[in-house]
């Protein structure tokens, strides 16, 4: 789940578009 | 008054601001049955994970943003996403609610397991942004201000965020004399919050740093 990822790895999820997921 | 170019950049921006917000399904969980303090932890890391999309999402749309350098957009993202956060939760928190939720959400931010020492300055930021009364226009610029601070850890490109982060400043100025006439510290009144939510940072990291020490 999404709460196991570092604030990091979220954000750069995130700016990459793959928030959908 | 502001400039053309000003007015565009400030639709745009609550447009963005308006347009990605927490996914209510995740909101409403929030004011479902109680739940032990595990799980209330659980559910605000949650929240906090959505948050922090809804704000990516809400960065990307600032205009200029996306032509900073990619390491320095995540540098500014890492450096103000507990801010941004803290200032999104306080808009929610003075936006009327029905009977009730108020309480309900205090009650479950003090069951998460933080200690009364990080509670207090926080609900304290919460009313103080209550009794400014912002607009919405003031929360997504502010939003954006803080964002776009170039004083952020690992920022390479200073300058370029600076002119970003001016503009902003320079429509909330004006937006500030013009939708508040009689008080011309209004503009002050809001930068001034910027500082506490650097307060509420460092609260943050230290309450971090003690979770991991446990």
């Amino acid at each position: 789940p999404a709460s196991n990822l570092g604030l990091e790895d979220i954000i750069r999820k995130a700016l990459m578009g793959t928030v959908e997921e | 008054e502001l400039s053309q170019d000003q007015q565009a950049l400030l639709s745009y921006i609550l447009e963005a601001y308006n347009k990605h917000r927490i996914p209510p399904d995740m909101a409403k969980k929030l004011l479902q049955e109680q739940f032990s303090t595990e799980e209330n932890f659980l559910l605000l890391t949650e929240m906090a994970t959505s948050h922090v999309q809804v704000l990516v999402e809400f960065t990307k749309n600032i205009p200029g943003f996306q032509s900073l350098d990619h390491e320095d957009q995540i540098a500014l993202l890492k450096g103000s996403a507990v801010e941004a956060m803290f200032l999104r939760s306080a808009q929610a928190f003075t936006r009327k609610m029905p009977h009730g939720h108020t309480e309900m959400l205090e009650e479950r931010i003090r069951k998460s397991g933080m200690s009364e020492k990080f509670i207090v300055p926080m609900f304290n930021f919460y009313k103080s942004i209550g009794g400014l009364q912002m607009m919405q226009e003031e929360h997504a610029l502010l939003t954006a201000i803080t964002i776009l601070s170039p004083d952020r850890p690992y920022i390479k490109d200073q300058k370029a965020v600076e002119l970003l982060q001016e503009a902003m400043l320079e429509v909330l100025s004006k937006f500030c004399k013009l939708k508040h006439p009689q008080e011309p510290q209004h503009f002050a009144r809001l930068l001034g919050r910027l500082t506490e939510l650097r307060t509420l940072h460092h609260h943050h990291a230290e309450m971090l740093e003690s979770w991991r020490m446990s």
